[in-house]
């Protein structure tokens, strides 16, 4: 149930 | 050069216990301030990020910073060939091809050595803002532990729904439901047994639970587990250490 979101959406590379 | 000694084996052997399963690959970046670590999982839902501060160390210097690029399976395997109580140094030449790790053992004169070989390891390094957090809790890391296990076996997706008086956990699956519901507490006898939920805005979370089952590998190295939630951004659930911490970052599941 529901979807799986990454963590690379909201962080971002340096 | 890199050369820092723990007063016990066993916390390193923690760290890693707890992080192997997550992450297998990852660079050990060492300055004068301690070691740090920042990895994403393969399939990138989860981040680790550790800070070991030198004051953990019974004795630490690091010249210039080192990195140690780590097959953390090989690691684990050596670590345990050392016992909990031994003192444990760690110890690498500026550009090591190798780490090595003294064991010695407190009550005889034994001293083992192991070396490992290590990596090129190129990851992406990623940009962790601090940000203002809906909410804030912090509990026993072991209730934590046992409600996720609880409820991991009804359903893979572990909800968090949290207001200023109280913390529910819910899984919902195909052979039925479960919850479980915590008040705020202090106890002043066992702070430890504390729960404590500052609130900002209310919160109403989703993750998967086949990462939290990751991140309660962590539960040995802190009596508290403090987690930081706002929706539909990643959770940040950290385990203190003396100095420093072993933080991870989870992405939330959304409704389709």
């Amino acid at each position: 149930k529901g979807k799986q979101s990454s963590i690379m959406n909201f962080f971002g590379t340096r | 050069m890199l050369e820092g000694k723990f007063e016990e084996a066993s916390l390193l052997k923690k760290v890693v216990e707890s992080i192997k399963d997550s992450v297998q690959l990852c660079n050990f970046v060492c300055s004068e301030h301690g070691i740090t670590v920042q990895a994403v999982d393969d399939s990138r839902v989860l981040l680790v990020s550790l800070l070991i501060g030198n004051e953990v160390f019974s004795d630490y210097r690091c010249d210039r910073n080192i990195t140690l690029g780590v097959d953390l399976k090989s690691f684990a395997k050596i670590i345990r060939c050392g016992g909990n109580d031994d003192y444990l140094t760690l110890i690498a030449e500026d550009s090591p091809d190798s780490v090595t790790l003294v064991f010695e053992d407190k009550n005889s004169d034994r001293i083992s050595e192991y070396s490992l070989k290590l990596m090129e390891i190129d990851n992406e390094f990623l940009k962790i803002d601090d940000m203002d957090y809906d909410s804030v809790i912090k509990m026993p890391s072991i209730d934590f532990q046992k409600i996720c296990r609880d409820l991991s076996t009804l359903s893979e997706s572990l909800q968090i729904l949290i207001t200023k008086d109280s913390i529910k956990f819910m899984a919902e699956g195909e052979t039925g439901n479960g919850s479980v519901i915590l008040k705020p507490r202090t106890d002043i006898d066992k702070p430890e047994q504390s729960i404590t939920v500052k609130l900002n805005n209310a919160v109403n979370s989703t993750f998967g639970l086949k990462y939290i089952a990751d991140i309660v590998k962590g539960t040995s190295l802190s009596n508290q587990i403090v987690i930081k939630i706002s929706n539909r951004t990643p959770a940040l659930f950290e385990y203190k250490l003396q100095s420093g911490y072993l933080r991870f970052y989870l992405a939330p599941k959304f409704e389709d």
